[in-house]
């Protein structure tokens, strides 16, 4: 609105309405050490509507929209939300409604320690906006804890995990055992020598070579039931899940004159070895 | 990781097409200024730091 060189435009609140819910859940020792969190599900029951309620609503009420954001209460008292889940519910049914808030852990165990638990707003609005919109919305419920143990519903968070001792990587290689195929995914170093590749000559000047180092070896598979859980997921694959960068010293002509320069190349070395599957989820880094 | 690929990478770097051939003699008279090396050895010390995420 400060610029001179736009138009003020003018926003009307249409509709502000809705129901949140802050879910708190204590984190710390939930997640084994060394396991990779494969997917985290909020499990909400949604309470049937009350008949008197039923009646008056039309077969075709329109959808309410569920969603689920990770709350973030900083040092300094401010908080932020993050988007994990969106989906749309029937007003009509009632049951157990599962949201996917993997992104959610992912950001909460970026936290530094001690960490503040896992806090999920979980808000219902209505789906459809304009005079013809109902308000039917307001009758999505879901139970809480107050009314008392899972058989009746409170939300529950769901953690499925696999043992990296099992699953993951090994780290180095051991230079002293020859590669088979049943050779467990890991770090084997890969020197690549500069100096004696002739593109290289005379321009390179630093460095001379640099260990570069591969991943290799093979990954244990999920098993049946799991697979068959996470469809979209492809096999377990060794691959660089950490790089760094490659700085040089290289000589340019600039100008008909000859200069140093420094460079540093994207993701030429590689740190850290991991079995990972192709379709899994890249864990977001968390802003600052 | 291939020498090609370095290579690749090196001229997208430079926004050059292929790399530059320079006299043995030419570069024997090169003397690499102390700010540019002490830049290259600062990069290599953060580059054992930060690392940015793969696949």
């Amino acid at each position: 609105r400060f610029s001179q060189n736009f138009r003020e435009v003018t926003g009307r609140l249409l509709v502000s309405e809705a129901s949140t819910y802050l879910l708190v859940f204590s984190m710390e020792q939930r997640l084994p050490p060394n396991s990779e969190l494969m997917q985290a599900e909020l499990r909400l029951f949604q309470e049937p509507i009350p008949e008197v309620e039923l009646h008056r609503l039309s077969a075709s009420s329109a959808p309410a929209r569920v969603t689920i954001e990770w709350l973030q209460v900083r040092e300094d008292g401010s908080n932020s939300t993050s988007l994990v889940d969106s989906r749309l519910v029937s007003i009509h049914e009632s049951g157990w409604k599962t949201f996917d808030v993997t992104e959610a852990v992912n950001f909460w165990q970026q936290l530094s320690r001690p960490r503040q638990p896992l806090l999920l707003q979980v808000s219902v609005q209505r789906e459809h906006l304009g005079p013809l919109a109902s308000g039917a919305h307001r009758l999505v419920r879901f139970s809480s804890q107050e009314q008392g143990g899972a058989a009746h519903g409170e939300p529950q968070l769901e953690l499925h995990t696999l043992d990296l001792r099992d699953y993951g990587a090994q780290g180095n290689c051991d230079p002293e055992v020859p590669m088979g195929e049943a050779t467990r995914c890991c770090r084997r170093e890969l020197y690549i020598d500069l100096q004696g590749m002739k593109w290289a000559e005379n321009w390179v000047l630093e460095p001379p070579g640099f260990l570069a180092y591969e991943c290799v070896g093979t990954c244990q598979q999920l098993p049946e039931p799991l697979s068959f859980k996470w469809p979209f997921l492809g096999p377990r694959q060794c691959v660089a899940s950490e790089m760094t960068a490659l700085p040089m010293i290289v000589s340019v002509r600039e100008g008909g004159r000859l200069r140093t320069r420094v460079v540093s190349l994207p993701n030429m070395r590689v740190q850290t070895c991991s079995c990972t599957s192709d379709g899994a989820l890249i864990p977001r880094r968390m802003k600052p | 990781l291939t020498g090609q690929q370095v290579l690749g990478s090196l001229l997208r770097q430079l926004h050059l097409r292929e790399a530059p051939v320079i006299d043995a003699a030419d570069v024997g008279q090169l003397v690499t200024p102390a700010h540019v090396r002490a830049q290259y050895v600062a990069l290599l010390r953060c580059s054992h730091g930060a690392h940015s995420r793969g696949k």
